[in-house]
């Protein structure tokens, strides 16, 4: 089974 | 204040196309460089990055950053007022509570100038930074070659996985019923006239969900070729350049348990 990532997890907030 | 004047109504349209089902609302920044959009889809796993230069409208004038909260649904609608080849200018005032639009056409009986007008609202957005990366593959193809292959493989199954090595770039999808895999080989060339390039410094494999790179295709409108650039566990970006600007789009990755 695959795990959908989050952008969050490697893009931080400006 | 912000006025600018595309010569045709047919870029917004696209990129309206582009984003409207990946994104509701969103703020388009205007500043001296340009219009630009940045914005997350609800679910945090794709984002869409917009540049429009100032040196891409035929005229372009903004004194002062201004954020302006549009509803892409909204907009879409406005924009269906225009024929393709309108020129069209956007306008909105300091407080950006609207923004009007104007389409001039010369036909053969009469010049026809129409003017509409759009609420504007305040859209509270996290900007993320994304950091400069230099990817390990870097995939330039054409924009209806990529339509194609993912929106053929999105009727199999969920995810694709793209294979970036020596051979070339594939895309594998394994569906329940059915699975297909389609390989892109490195010396595609077409009588003398390069195609597209595929430039590796090592090999790649990541898995993606289709419906997302099914709705990225929706630039093919906006550029004859895609730039598809790649790194293991990090997300894919996707990129289509047009004279006026460009529409960039990131995918987090699939990630085995």
């Amino acid at each position: 089974k695959m795990k959908q990532k989050s952008l969050m997890s490697f893009f931080g907030k400006k | 204040m912000l006025e600018a004047k595309l010569s045709e109504a047919a870029l917004l349209k696209r990129l309206l196309d582009a984003v409207k089902e990946l994104v509701s609302d969103a703020n388009f920044e205007c500043n001296e460089e340009g219009i630009q959009l940045q914005a997350m889809d609800n679910s945090h796993v794709a984002l869409v990055s917009v540049k429009l230069y100032a040196s891409g409208f035929k005229r372009y004038r903004c004194d002062r950053p201004l954020p302006l909260g549009v509803n892409l649904g909204s907009l879409t609608k406005v924009l269906k007022c225009a024929k393709d080849d309108d020129i069209c200018t956007l306008k909105a005032g300091d407080d950006a509570d609207i923004l009007s639009l104007t389409y001039e056409a010369k036909s053969a009986y009469a010049d026809r100038i129409a003017e509409y007008e759009m609420k504007l609202m305040d859209i509270d957005a996290d900007q993320l930074g994304i950091p400069d990366t230099d990817y390990d593959a870097s995939v330039t193809m054409p924009s209806s070659e990529f339509l194609r292959i993912v929106r053929d493989l999105s009727l199999l199954g969920e995810s694709v996985r793209i294979e970036v090595s020596k051979e070339g770039i594939r895309f594998v999808s394994d569906g329940e019923a059915a699975n297909g895999n389609i390989l892109i080989k490195q010396n595609a060339e077409a009588s003398g006239k390069k195609k597209g390039s595929i430039e590796m410094n090592s090999a790649v494999t990541l898995t993606f969900s289709l419906k997302y790179l099914v709705n990225f295709s929706k630039s093919s409108s906006l550029s004859k070729k895609v730039q598809l650039m790649m790194s293991n566990d990090v997300p894919l970006l996707v990129s289509y350049a047009f004279n006026q600007g460009h529409i960039r789009y990131y995918l987090a990755p699939k990630i085995g348990d």
